[in-house]
C-alpha cells in the first residue's frame, strides 16, 4: 500500500461540483472545460461508490473549481507558467480545487505541447476527495504532472485502492464497467461485434428471467443479441425470426410484465403478446384494443419499479398505462396524459428504448449513449449519459 | 556534507525553499545556517526516496530536475505545520 489518505473523506457519497471561473486560454471552449471537468469526476466515480453532479453557481455544492493565478486568497499563491499546476483542499478544508491560470490549459490530448487538464483536474480532485500524494510513480495521485495517455486510464491500482478505502466500489448495480479485453480464456473470447460497435442504437432491449438465469437481450434490425457481464455472447447475432417464432424484425418497443410472465412486443400499429416465452395465439392484435390511449408507433415502453405502472415514450411525449383506472376500473389512460418527457429529469426526447436491468436499476438508451436513471431522486445519475457501445456491447 | 556545501548557494535555497513548500522540512533555508544543512540533507533523503530517485541526501542533477519538474502544489508531507496553515 503506497497511497497516503489524509484522513477526512466526504460523509456523503453525492457530490456537487460547480466551476467558479474558467481558464483564460479556453474562454472560448467552456464546453471543453465542462466535459473535461465531468471526465476527471467520472474516472473517480467509476471505481468508487461516489456520483457527482455539476449544479450552477448560485447552487450550493461541495466542490467549488476556480482557474486564478498568483496570490488568489488561500495563502498558497501560484508561480507562474511551470512549477506549481494547480492544488486542492482535503474535505475537512473544504475540498475546493484551484488551477494556475497562468498554465497554458488543453482538453485535447492529443494536442502538442500545453499541460493536460483532464489529468491535473483529476489528480487535483483526488486530493478534494481524501487522497494525498502516493509515492508510487505511475499513481495518478503522485505529485509530479506526467503528460496524458490517450486512453485516459490515469487510475491505476493504487489509487483505486485508496478511494475505495474511502468510498467503497461501485455501487453494486452499475452497468458493466468497461472490462480489459484480455478473455479469461480464448474460448470466451467474443469479437467485438461489427453491427452493434459500427452503430450502438437499438430498437429495444430486454432482460428477463430465463429458467432463473437472468437474460439480457439486443433487438435491431432483423437480427438480435444475448448480452454477457462483459459484451456480447458469443454465437450472436442470430434472426429474430429464426428464434422468437413469428415476431417482426425492426421493433418499436419491448415491454415485460414479469407477473403474469408476460411480454409484449410492439410495432407500428399493432402487438403482440409472449406468455413462458411462447407466442401466444391470435396476435397481433392492434394497440388501440389491448392498451386503449397508447399511440401506435411507439419508441419505448417499461414497467417502471417505483410503482409498478406501465409507461409509454414517444417522441417528446409519455403516456401511463393503468390496468385500472380510478374513474372506470378497466385498462386506460388518464387524461392526464400525454405529460412531455422532460419531467423525466435528464432524459431526452425521442429515446430508443427503457430496459430495467438484472441490477433492478433502469437505463434509458437514445443513439450510442445510456443514462442511469435514478428511481429515487427521480433524475438521471451524474456522470450519464456514456457510452452503451463500451458499457453494455463490449466495443 | 562536503558535496551540498559544494553546491552553489542558489540551488541550496532553492532546493531548501522547494522541500520546505513540499513539507520535507519546517525550517525555511535562512535558519541557523549548519542547522538548514543538517536537516537539508535528510530532507533530501525524504525527498528522494519519496520521488523514486536514488536516496543520496545529496543535491546532484537529477534531484535538481526533479524540483524543477511540473507538479501539484499540495504537500507531499503533511505534518503540523500544514494542519496549522489550512486552519
Amino acid at each position: 500500500k503506497r497511497y497516503a489518505l489524509q484522513g477526512s473523506r466526504w460523509r456523503t457519497k453525492t457530490l456537487r461540483y460547480k466551476i467558479m471561473s474558467w481558464p483564460s486560454n479556453l474562454l472560448d471552449n467552456k464546453d471543453g472545460v465542462r466535459d473535461v471537468i465531468l471526465e476527471s469526476f467520472k474516472a473517480w466515480s467509476d471505481v468508487s461508490g461516489l456520483s457527482f453532479e455539476e449544479v450552477g453557481t448560485g447552487s450550493k455544492s461541495n466542490i467549488e473549481i476556480r482557474f486564478a493565478s498568483g496570490d488568489h486568497g488561500d495563502g498558497d499563491a501560484f508561480d507562474g507558467p511551470g512549477g506549481t499546476l494547480a492544488h486542492a483542499f482535503f474535505p475537512i478544508y473544504g475540498g475546493d480545487a484551484h488551477f494556475d491560470d497562468s498554465e497554458n490549459w488543453k482538453v485535447d490530448p492529443r494536442k502538442r505541447g500545453g499541460i493536460d487538464m483532464f489529468t491535473v483536474a483529476a489528480h487535483e480532485f483526488g486530493h478534494s476527495l481524501g487522497l494525498s500524494h502516493s509515492d508510487v510513480n505511475e499513481a495518478l495521485m503522485a505529485p509530479f504532472y506526467k503528460p496524458p495517455s490517450l486512453d485516459r486510464d490515469v487510475i491505476k491500482e493504487d489509487d483505486i485502492k485508496a478511494i475505495q478505502e474511502l468510498y467503497g466500489p461501485p455501487a453494486a448495480d452499475a452497468a458493466p464497467a468497461p472490462r480489459p479485453r484480455q478473455p479469461s480464456s480464448p474460448g470466451d473470447r467474443q469479437d467485438p461485434d461489427p453491427i452493434l460497435c459500427q452503430d450502438s442504437a437499438v430498437d429495444a432491449m430486454l432482460t428477463i428471467d430465463v429458467n432463473g438465469q437472468k437474460r439480457t437481450y439486443v433487438f435491431k434490425g432483423d437480427h438480435y443479441w444475448r448480452l454477457t457481464s462483459s459484451g456480447v455472447e458469443k454465437g450472436y447475432p442470430r434472426l429474430i425470426r429464426e428464434m422468437w417464432g413469428g415476431l417482426p424484425d425492426n421493433l418499436d418497443a419491448i415491454l415485460p410484465y414479469e407477473e403474469a410472465d408476460r411480454i409484449y412486443f410492439f410495432k407500428g400499429s399493432q402487438y403482440w403478446r409472449m406468455t413462458g416465452l411462447k407466442l401466444d395465439p391470435g396476435y397481433p392484435k392492434p394497440i388501440s384494443a389491448g392498451f386503449p390511449g397508447i399511440p401506435d408507433n411507439l419508441d419505448a415502453a417499461f414497467k417502471w419499479r417505483a410503482n409498478g405502472k406501465m409507461y409509454f415514450f414517444k417522441g417528446s411525449q409519455y403516456w401511463r398505462f393503468d390496468s385500472e383506472l380510478e374513474t372506470t376500473g378497466r385498462p386506460g389512460v388518464s387524461d392526464k396524459y400525454p405529460q412531455p418527457i422532460s419531467i423525466w429529469k435528464g432524459i431526452p426526447n425521442n429515446i430508443d428504448s427503457v430496459l430495467i436491468y438484472e441490477n433492478k436499476r433502469t437505463y434509458f438508451f437514445k443513439g450510442d449513449s445510456y443514462y442511469r436513471f435514478n428511481d429515487a431522486a427521480f433524475s438521471v445519475d451524474a456522470s450519464y449519459p456514456r457510452s452503451t457501445a463500451e458499457y453494455w456491447f463490449g466495443c | 556534507n562536503p558535496t551540498l556545501k559544494d553546491s552553489p548557494p542558489e540551488s541550496i535555497i532553492e532546493a531548501a525553499t522547494y522541500l520546505a513548500r513540499y513539507g520535507y522540512s519546517s525550517s525555511s533555508p535562512t535558519e541557523d545556517k549548519s542547522g538548514a544543512l543538517v536537516s537539508l540533507s535528510s530532507n533530501l533523503e525524504e525527498f528522494q526516496r519519496f520521488a523514486g530517485l536514488k536516496v543520496t541526501g545529496v543535491l546532484d542533477e537529477a534531484t535538481i530536475e526533479k524540483m524543477r519538474e511540473p507538479r501539484c502544489g499540495v504537500k507531499d508531507k503533511l505534518g503540523p505545520s500544514y494542519r496549522a496553515r489550512r486552519r
